[in-house]
């Protein structure tokens, strides 16, 4: 009870798979997010405000899975989402599919303040993002070198699996070619 | 996936979420965290709730939305709200994740079902709290 910020850093693994220096790092990051958000409300700040500096922390740090630091698609690039809401206006904003958006979840309370819509998605809310003055990076400021080595470990057992199933297959189909078995 | 959902001296609410989705995804899925209601909602005496995991069941499921009409049309307490979506809905239809919320009086509730979420609190006179298992 008495609770005013609360954050999470997304779901986690097994506990053994978290390195100590990296749980370091994150509990630092997420103090840290906890702190500048804590920071407006403390000096009678909006609840708004203080969801966006808490987010903007954690899009600023690699150690989660929002802006930089963000996990690869099956192509090897980034694409971003984000989306924020206000509990007196019920105003709602989000974005989706971005990938040169520095903060993500800036954009989102943009086009819920400068809009009328509720999602902009794609080159769309990229365009409006750039046009409102809003900070936009070359996509390779998202790069990781722990999310990069995580996608190429995804794509050599996708090729195990695709080269194991088509020795599979050419079995199968050299079965069916010999009629005599 | 990052979250932050906050309760201000007004008494307003407010809920975020950003995320830059499932690794290896396919080119232009999105999740629940665009999406208001599924992955982000607030709603001023009620709660505020940002959510994180597989984001077709946060979405099919309204889970960030459900948690605020269970309080609202069957008062029940945030936490039992919380714990019933991603428990009792989510789990049940084999969606991995879980949710903060926090209603109007500054209960807090964090339920996963998964080996563990990041998440922490301040507290009114800044009480600092962090917790990953």
């Amino acid at each position: 009870k008495d609770v005013v910020l609360a954050i999470h850093g997304g779901t986690a693994g097994p506990k053994e798979s978290l390195t100590p220096e990296r749980e370091k790092a994150v509990r630092a990051d997420m103090k840290r997010a906890l702190e500048a958000g804590y920071a407006i409300l403390e000096r009678d700040g909006k609840a708004l405000d203080a969801v966006e500096a808490a987010i903007r922390v954690m899009e600023d740090s690699p150690e989660f899975n929002a802006g930089k630091g963000a996990v690869f698609t099956h192509e090897g690039q980034v694409e971003m989402d984000a989306s924020i809401m206000e509990g007196n206006t019920r105003g709602a904003g989000a974005v989706a599919s971005v990938t040169v958006i520095k903060n993500p979840i800036s954009a989102a309370r943009a086009v819920m303040e400068r809009t009328k819509h509720v999602l902009l998605s794609g080159r769309g809310a990229e365009v409006f993002a750039t046009k409102e003055g809003l900070e936009t990076v070359d996509p390779a400021y998202f790069w990781t070198e722990r999310r990069w080595q995580q996608i190429q470990k995804v794509w050599e057992q996708e090729k195990q699996q695709a080269e194991s199933l088509d020795r599979k297959n050419s079995a199968a189909v050299d079965q069916e070619r010999e009629p005599w078995g | 996936t990052v979250g932050a959902i906050a309760l201000d001296n007004a008494g307003d609410l407010a809920a975020g979420t950003s995320t830059g989705g499932r690794s290896n995804k396919m080119y232009g899925r999105v999740g629940d965290s665009p999406i208001i209601g599924a992955g982000t909602f607030a709603e001023n005496g009620v709660c505020a709730v940002s959510g994180t995991g597989e984001g077709e069941y946060f979405i099919r499921f309204v889970a960030a939305y459900d948690i605020a009409a269970l309080m609202k049309y069957k008062n029940l307490p945030v936490e039992s709200a919380a714990a019933e979506v991603v428990f009792d809905k989510l789990k049940a239809a084999g969606g991995e994740g879980g949710v903060i919320a926090l209603d109007a009086e500054g209960r807090f509730a964090a339920p996963y079902n998964t080996p563990g979420m990041y998440r922490g609190y301040v507290t009114r006179d800044g009480q600092i709290e962090v917790r990953l298992y």
